[in-house]
């Protein structure tokens, strides 16, 4: 049964597609079956990976479409679920739903389609936004990443993310558990981003995972449509992002 | 009658907040009367400033509250709007109004109110999004301004906000005019930082503005509630924001 994680920041720009991308392929070239699914109406996913979906998650959530169908391979364990501007429909689609039933949508397209069976991680990229689609990722997720990056509002984005998913607890009666704080963009030379990365540690503990270095590799990769592994296997971002990936599949999901 | 400025891309982290709050205070400190509306469910024009409005932008826009009793005076000649998470309920709520109002409600509460005639200049910080709040923005304002990264998917993003804004124009009838692209984050020593810059320029030629150079400064502001004119008057962000200032007051709305 697949491991449902959620990469969210309603805070703009903190890494959350770089870190899906790269997190999703490094699991995948260890041998694992991984589904990365872009919940993102801009589309990042598939555009930094050079990949089209026939069909997009929009059409999994409004029409009922096979998730299983849409979903294309992109890696050797790797298949991604696309997402294009017709996901801002699908959120006012979601908005005249019922409130009861508006945040489980994706959740029980999934389930109806036996998706957990058929992939060991199922890896979501959120968009940033408090919105109805996140509410849904939340929903259907059982742990969250968040990115953060260094400074003010990112500490204030925190708490926001912090409050929604209590908040999706106390509706939903699942609490999605906080697996891991990802600080990105994090360079040691900068007094704000070392005493930024305190206060995460101080708050998070030992969930405040290492963090991913600033690096230009990790913006170029997506220009080459590669990972961070296929662009630039020696450089910080590859390492850091190996790194994440080995915290990911060493620590289960305990409650 | 005042000039409406959206600042504007669904991309998110490409320095929206940080522009408008700047801009609207470089210009605020010129001697014009400013209005700066924060349309962000995060809130971080307020959490930049230290302001924390009775009343949110929500209030005016779900019970057309006056908009006028909401602003809050933060500096001579600066008044904020702020926002907060109800501003996620008042995505909800207008994605159940009619089609041919959703569009609309920004522009008809203000227009109700008459701010145009208070103040000279009303920048509206837009949330990392392609949500109907932003379409009012669009419909309300005049002009866009478009903060953009050094990167790849900062392209991509671009490409989507012009997308958006011609379909705005189709629906609605008027057109926004973009005034202006500013790159953002602008490190001179990444080639990639250079290429998207000629790339940006190739494209929007004069309306391709000077950059904003990546500078800590800018980011350190918001840990003091205070401006880069203030913070650090003598620092490249002051500069770079001082040019963007003085570009917009001298570059007046043409055809
Ligand atoms: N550690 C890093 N060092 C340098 N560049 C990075 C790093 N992480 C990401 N980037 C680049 O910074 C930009 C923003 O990152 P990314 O798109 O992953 O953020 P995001 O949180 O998904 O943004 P959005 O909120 O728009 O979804 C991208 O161009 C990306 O390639
Ligand atoms: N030129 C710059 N150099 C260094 N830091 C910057 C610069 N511009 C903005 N920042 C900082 O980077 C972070 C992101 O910028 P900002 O919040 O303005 O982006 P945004 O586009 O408004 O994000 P969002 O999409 O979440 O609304 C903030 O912490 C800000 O203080
Ligand atoms: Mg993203
Ligand atoms: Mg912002």
């Amino acid at each position: 049964r697949a491991r449902v994680i959620a990469v969210l920041n309603q805070k703009g720009g903190t890494g959350k597609t770089t870190t899906s991308v790269n997190l999703a392929a490094g699991v995948a070239e260890k041998g694992f079956d991984v589904l990365l699914i872009d919940m993102d109406a801009q589309g990042n996913v598939g555009a930094s990976l050079g990949v089209k979906g026939e069909h997009t998650l929009a059409s999994v959530l409004v029409e009922g479409r096979n998730p299983m169908d849409v979903a294309v391979p992109v890696r050797g364990h790797l298949d991604v679920i696309t997402a294009d501007e017709s996901l801002a429909a699908a959120e006012v689609w979601l908005a005249r739903q019922d409130d009861a039933i508006a945040p489980h949508v994706l959740a029980s397209r999934m389930t109806a389609a036996m998706v957990q069976r058929s992939y060991q991680y199922i890896v979501i990229d959120c968009g940033p936004s408090l919105n109805l689609l996140n509410r849904n990722a939340l929903t259907y997720a059982d742990e969250v990443i968040i990115p953060v990056t260094c400074d003010y509002l990112a500490l204030v984005g925190v708490r926001q993310v912090l409050r929604t998913i209590r908040e999706i607890d106390k509706h939903v009666g699942h609490a999605v558990r906080i697996a891991g704080v990802v600080p990105t963009f994090f360079d040691p030379r900068t007094r704000l981003a070392r005493e930024s990365i305190a206060t995460l540690q101080g708050h998070f503990k030992e969930r405040c995972l290492e963090p991913i270095r600033i690096n230009t590799r990790l913006a170029e990769a997506p220009t080459h449509r590669k990972t961070i592994f296929e662009h630039a296997p020696e450089s910080h971002g590859a390492e850091d992002y190996h790194r994440l990936v080995d915290w990911l599949v060493t620590h289960q999901a305990a409650e």
